[in-house]
Formats: C-alpha cells, structure tokens, sequence
C-alpha cells in the first residue's frame, strides 16, 4: 500500500 | 512502470488472450477448470472495487476493466455457450476450502482494518492459490493440450515478472509490500512443477503429459 493508500499495481 | 511490471502485465492479458482463443477456435473448454476461472473472477471484482473510489492512470483502469470483463467471458463461454465441453466430473477441486482460509487470513493479516483493505487483500491470497483446481485438474486428467500449457505458462509467468518488478522497485523506489510480495512468491512457487515440465516437454514440441 503506498503512503497514499493506494494499490497502483494489478 | 517499469521493464518487469509491464512484461508481466501482458504476459498476464496474453494469458487470457490465449485461453480465449483456445476455447473459441476449439469450441471446446475441455481440460480447463471452471473453477479455478470462478476463483479469477472473484479475485478481480474483489480487488478492482477501487474503480470507483481511486483513480491511478487511463492504463491501470484500462486493464482492470479488461481482466473483468474477458474473465466474466471465460466463465460465459465455459458455463453457458460451450457448456457441453465442460469437464466437470474432472474438475472436482472444492474452492471452498481455498475461499474460507483466504478470507480469513485477509481478516487476520492486512494492511489496514477496513472493507477495501481486506477485500483487495482476500484477492493478493486467493490469487496466489486459484490455479490449484487447474493444476488439480490437469493432473487428474494426466495431460493438457499445448494451447492450455502456453496458457498456464503466461499465467504463471505473470507473476514472476511481478517479483522481479517488486525486487526492482525496492532499490529504485523504497516501495514495498509484503503482503504483495509473499503471496506472489507462493503464487510462484505452485508453478515451479509446471513451468519444469513445460521447459522440459512443451518446448521440445511433445505434448504435457504427465508420468504414470
């Protein structure tokens, strides 16, 4: 999880 | 985005290309597990629910929306149109023993406690498991045509690539994610047998057949 809280992969 | 991350991302539609394929020109989805391609769909809509709350680029929505919609076509094509050709007295996996465990790690081991979270983590750990009724099937039946083997190939490639690109990302980026990184590891390693018989037979134009 990024620090954004994002998933940036599939 | 980097080398690694993008050839695993279309190994991974490649993968799918040739299942598709497989099933239209053959008219046949002998030797492919429905289950297992049941346990794809759920592992896609659980992790893809972030469609409609977070925007990462025109390409990541682009291939969620692709790895949706060509499994929900699989599954159509399987259940539906080429129903007869189903092997389901072959394809006896019970997904419900890798569905229950899966969830309930998800609930034990994630990254934060909420919905999202836990549902995209569910999709990392079942995932990593949801080619076994495949495998299970392929073994049962003791052999696969060449097309499932190049499909099963790219699907297990796919993931591969990913290590790699996170291997990657950690010295170039700092970024990582366990959970990402265990799952694929395994998710890997159930391939290892396969990827040995397909380097040792598929490539050298026999067929997979598997010892008696």
């Amino acid at each position: 999880i990024d620090a954004d809280g994002e998933h940036d992969e599939l | 985005m980097n080398i690694f991350r993008l050839a695993g991302d279309l190994s991974h539609l490649l993968a799918i290309i040739l299942l598709l394929i497989k099933i239209w020109k053959t008219r046949s989805c002998a030797g492919i597990s429905g289950k297992s391609q049941i346990l794809f769909a759920i592992v896609y809509v659980s992790r893809y629910l972030d469609l409609v709350t977070t925007f990462i680029s025109v390409y990541n929505t682009f291939m969620k929306l692709v790895f949706i919609s060509t499994s929900v076509a699989t599954i159509y094509l399987m259940y539906v149109k080429f129903k007869a050709t189903y092997d389901h007295n072959h394809d006896s996996f019970r997904i419900e023993f890798l569905l229950v465990p899966c969830f309930l790690l998800a609930l034990l081991i994630n990254n934060a406690f909420t919905p999202l979270e836990i549902l995209w983590t569910f999709s990392i750990y079942l995932e990593a498991v949801a080619i076994l009724p495949q495998l299970f099937l392929v073994s049962k039946t003791g052999e696969a045509e060449s097309i499932t083997s190049h499909y099963l190939f790219a699907l297990g490639s796919y993931r591969a690539l990913y290590l790699l690109n996170w291997i990657y990302r950690y010295y170039a980026e700092g970024h990582y994610d366990l959970i990402a990184i265990f799952a694929g590891a395994i998710q890997t390693i159930l391939y290892c047998d396969f990827f040995y018989l397909y380097i040792t037979k598929v490539l050298k134009g026999k067929k997979l057949q598997l010892p008696a």
